[in-house]
């Protein structure tokens, strides 16, 4: 995945089943992001992956405070890419099952 | 402890919470 600045990982353990998960998401490098950054620390929350929208997520945390609106693409596209290769690992995991 | 919570007006909830130094040096 392209390095944006904001990193994502999972912050719980990944049982293959459940559709909701626990993230957890901070900024390694503050110059990548186009506007202000405030440090606020790792951001932790749940994202449903069969339901929910990263860009839809990454828009709450610009309401919310936590990024500037020029930024919420650059977070949305890390939350993306994290849940693209986590829904990746459980595909293989359920091929390899079979 | 020294996290914080932060509830959009969406609902969801955001836990706020220092970097994991850990992870950080995996780079």
């Amino acid at each position: 995945a392209e390095d944006t600045g904001v990193r994502v990982e999972l912050a719980e353990e990944d049982d293959g089943q459940k559709a909701s998960i626990a993230l957890k998401l901070w900024v390694e490098d503050h110059k990548k992001l186009k506007g202000k950054y405030k440090e606020t620390g790792a951001i932790e929350f749940t994202f449903d992956l069969e339901k929910e929208v990263p860009e839809v997520v990454a828009q709450e945390m610009v309401e919310s405070g936590f990024f500037h609106e020029s930024d919420a693409k650059t977070v949305g596209k890390s939350l993306r890419d994290r849940v693209a290769l986590i829904k990746w690992r459980r595909e293989r995991t359920a091929s390899a099952a079979l | 402890s020294a996290a914080a919570q932060v509830v959009h007006s969406a609902g969801r909830k955001f836990i706020v919470s220092p970097v994991p130094e850990a992870r950080l040096k995996e780079q």
